[in-house]
C-alpha cells in the first residue's frame, strides 16, 4: 500500500516537526508510482502530484503522525476532492426521463442497464429498458433474459431497424405502455470509429437524454482519458457507470476521467447479478487507489 | 539524427513516458529504458528501447497451428479470461479461421451462466458453419465440456473449442470451476495438452498481469490474444505478461468482423508502439 512504502521510504518518526524537501522528493516519487500503478493516466498523475508536492513541502506535521502519514493524509484528500467533483445525483425528469448507456465495447452497458432498470424501479418508477444495440449477436436477447428477470419490460425492434429509429420507437413504446423512465442500451463502440460516434450522436439528438452515462470498466489502463474525451465531445456525457470494481483492479481510469473532464462517477457495478450497483462514494475509490 | 553529444535526459524521459502511455507500466519502463542506456544502442533511445522491448516478449513458434491430443483425435483449445475481453467472439473467429483452413470444427458452449451466452455462441456458430454443443442454462459447465469432448471424439472433428464464462480472477469459486473443467478435459483426453488461450483487452492496463498470473497459476496458459487492438489502446501490459510468464500472444483481435484476427506480429507490435 501507499502508506506502508511511505512508511519505508520516510521512516516511522512521529512528531519531526516540519517535513523535509528531500523527504517530499522521496515521497513524491513513491505516491508517483503508486499511482501510476493503479492506472491513473500519467498526465493526471503529473498534475496531481505537483499539488501534493506543493501542500507536502513545509507541513507542519501532526504531532500524532508521521511524515509519511501526512503525505497520506494529503493524497487521500486531495483524492476524495477529486472524485467528490461534479453533479453526482442522478436526474430522473422528463417525460419520460431517458437514461442512455455509451462505451467501449464490454465494458458492461447491458448489466448496467439492467441493474438500473432494477435501481430505478425500487425507487418507485417505472422503467422500460430499449435494446438499442442491433449489431452484436444475441445483444437483444441478453437484455431481454435480464429485464424477464426482473419482470421489467424489454422493447426490441425487428431486424434491420436503424439504431435512431430503434430508440424513437423505444420511447413512443414506454408513452403506450405508461413507463416513465426508457433506459437505452446501445452498442459497444470505439471513439476511432466516426460512423458509430456520429450514430449515438444522432440518438442523443433525437431523445435528448436526462442522464448519457459512460460506463467504463474499473481495470481501464492509460486510454481512459482520450476514450471519455471523445465521448463527452459527441453526447452530452453527464456521468459515469465504474463497473467490474468487484475484482482487484484499482480503477484510477474513474480518477483520471473525473480529473480531467470534471464527469462524476455516479453508480459502480460491484458483479454480474443484476442487485449488484452501488451509488458512488467517493471515499471507497480513494481508499482502493491508496492500496 | 541525434544531437551532438548523444542523447538528453528529456529524450529518454521521453521515451520512458511513451511506454507508460501505452499501459507497458512504471516499473517496467524504468527497467527497459534503464537497460536500453547501457546497451550498446544507449546513443538511440528509441531503437535501443525497441530492442529491450522485443527481448522481452517470449520465444514463438514460427506458424502456431492447433495440435490433435492423439491419432485422429481432437486438437483442444479452451478460452478463458476476466469479463467482456472477446472470448466469444475471438471463438466466432477463430471457428472460420480453421474452417477456412479446412479443418472440421465443433464449439463448446460452457458459458452456462451469463444471459444468451448459448444463443450469442450459437449465432457465431451459425456465422462460421460450424457445429455447437450446447446443455440448458445453468447447467455444469465441466458437464458441456465432457460431452463436447465426446462429441468431437465420435465425429472425428478436427478442432474442439471449449467457450467459458468470463470471470473475475479474485473469485475464487469462479477459479475453482475453471479448475474443474480443465481436469475433465485432461481426464478424458490425457495427451491432449489443450491449448489454453487468455483473451486479454488490449484496452487493459496494470490489472492485466494480475489476471494472466492468477489464469496461468489456475489451469495453465499457452497462448494469449490481445483483443481491441483496433481501438487507440497499445496493449503494453503484453511485456510484462509475456516477460513473467513466457506465454506468447498468437492472435490478435483487430475488429469485430469474423476476419478481424490476425497472427501476432511482434516487431509490428513493438513498434506500433511508437506510432
Ligand atoms: N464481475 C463483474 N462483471 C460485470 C460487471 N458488469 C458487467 N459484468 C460482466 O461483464 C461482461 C460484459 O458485460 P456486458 O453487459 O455484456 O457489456 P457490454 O458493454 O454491454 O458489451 P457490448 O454490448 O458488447 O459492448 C459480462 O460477462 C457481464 O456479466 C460488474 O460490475 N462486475
Ligand atoms: N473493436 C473490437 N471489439 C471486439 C473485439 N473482440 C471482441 N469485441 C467486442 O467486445 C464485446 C465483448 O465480446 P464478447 O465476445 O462477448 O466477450 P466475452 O469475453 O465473451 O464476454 P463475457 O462472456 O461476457 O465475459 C463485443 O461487443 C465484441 O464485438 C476486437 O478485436 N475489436
Ligand atoms: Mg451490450
Ligand atoms: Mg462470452
Amino acid at each position: 500500500t501507499l502508506s506502508e512504502r511511505l512508511r519505508q521510504t520516510l521512516g516511522a518518526l512521529t512528531g519531526r516537526g516540519r517535513v523535509s524537501e528531500a523527504d517530499v522528493d522521496a515521497a513524491m516519487r513513491e505516491v508517483r508510482l503508486a499511482l501510476l500503478e493503479a492506472d491513473v493516466n500519467f498526465k493526471v498523475v503529473r498534475d496531481f502530484v505537483a499539488r501534493v508536492r506543493e501542500r507536502a513541502v513545509g507541513a507542519e506535521v501532526l504531532a500524532s503522525l508521521t511524515a509519511g502519514q501526512q503525505v497520506v493524509k494529503i493524497v487521500h484528500e486531495e483524492l476524495i476532492s477529486l472524485l467528490a467533483a461534479g453533479d453526482r445525483t442522478f436526474h430522473l425528469s422528463g417525460s419520460p426521463a431517458v437514461i442512455a448507456l455509451v462505451g467501449l465495447q464490454g465494458s458492461g452497458k447491458t448489466t448496467s442497464s439492467a441493474k438500473l432498470a432494477r435501481h430505478i424501479t425500487k425507487l418507485g418508477r417505472r422503467p422500460l429498458l430499449v435494446a438499442a444495440d442491433p449489431y452484436r449477436p444475441a445483444a437483444a436477447d441478453q437484455l431481454q433474459t435480464l429485464g424477464k428477470s426482473l419482470d421489467i419490460p424489454v422493447f426490441r425492434a425487428p431486424a434491420g431497424t436503424p439504431v435512431v429509429e430503434i430508440a424513437r420507437q423505444g420511447m413512443e413504446a414506454a408513452r403506450r405502455q405508461t413507463r416513465d423512465v426508457v433506459i437505452l442500451d446501445t452498442a459497444g463502440r470505439l471513439t476511432v470509429d466516426e460512423a458509430l460516434m456520429a450514430e449515438i450522436a444522432a440518438v442523443a439528438s433525437a431523445v435528448k437524454p436526462i442522464e448519457t452515462l459512460l460506463v467504463v470498466d474499473a481495470m481501464t489502463g492509460q486510454e481512459s482519458v482520450t476514450v471519455a474525451q471523445a465521448f463527452a465531445a459527441a453526447v452530452p456525457v453527464t456521468g459515469l457507470v465504474l463497473t467490474k470494481i468487484d475484482g482487484d483492479a484499482r480503477g484510477g481510469a474513474a480518477l483520471s476521467i473525473s480529473a480531467v473532464t470534471g464527469l462524476p462517477v455516479k453508480f459502480m457495478g460491484t458483479g454480474e447479478k443484476t442487485d449488484a450497483l452501488e451509488v458512488f462514494h467517493p471515499d471507497r475509490l480513494a481508499g482502493r487507489m491508496l492500496g | 539524427i541525434l544531437g551532438v553529444g548523444g542523447p538528453s535526459e528529456a529524450d529518454w524521459e521521453e521515451v520512458e513516458e511513451t511506454l507508460i502511455a501505452g499501459d507497458v507500466g512504471a516499473a517496467l519502463a524504468m527497467a527497459v529504458v534503464e537497460r536500453a542506456r547501457r546497451s550498446r544502442d544507449g546513443d538511440d533511445p528509441v531503437a535501443a528501447v525497441r530492442r529491450e522491448l522485443a527481448a522481452l516478449l517470449a520465444s514463438r513458434e514460427g506458424d502456431w497451428h492447433p495440435r490433435p491430443a492423439g491419432p485422429g483425435l481432437p486438437a483442444v483449445i479452451l478460452v478463458v479470461g476476466v469479463n467482456g475481453t472477446g472470448k466469444t467472439t475471438t471463438i466466432g473467429k477463430l471457428a472460420a479461421r480453421y474452417r477456412g483452413e479446412g479443418r472440421t470444427v465443433l464449439l463448446a458452449a460452457a458459458d452456462t451462466f451469463r444471459a444468451a451466452a448459448i444463443e450469442q455462441l450459437q449465432a457465431w456458430a451459425t456465422r462460421a458453419g460450424v457445429a455447437v454443443v450446447a446443455h440448458a442454462p445453468g447447467a455444469d459447465p465441466a458437464a458441456v465440456v465432457f460431452d463436447a469432448v465426446d462429441a468431437a471424439v465420435a465425429r472425428h472433428s478436427d478442432v474442439l473449442i471449449a467457450d467459458t464464462a468470463g470471470r473475475l480472477h479474485t473469485k475464487v469459486n469462479l477459479m475453482d470451476e475453471l479448475t474443474k473443467v480443465r481436469r475433465i478435459i485432461d481426464r478424458r483426453l490425457p495427451d491432449a495438452a489443450p491449448e489454453t488461450l487468455f483473451v486479454l483487452d488490449a484496452t487493459t492496463g496494470q490489472n492485466g498481469l494480475a489476471q494472466a498470473r492468477a489464469f496461468h497459476e489456475a489451469i495453465g496458459l499457452t497462448g494469449i490474444v490481445l483483443t481491441k487492438l483496433d481501438s487507440t489502446a497499445k496493449g503494453g501490459i503484453v511485456f510484462a505478461i509475456e516477460d513473467a510468464l513466457k506465454v506468447p500472444v498468437r492472435f490478435v483481435g483487430v475488429g469485430e468482423k469474423v476476419g478481424d484476427l490476425i497472427p501476432f506480429d511482434p516487431d509490428a507490435f513493438v513498434a506500433a508502439l511508437f506510432a
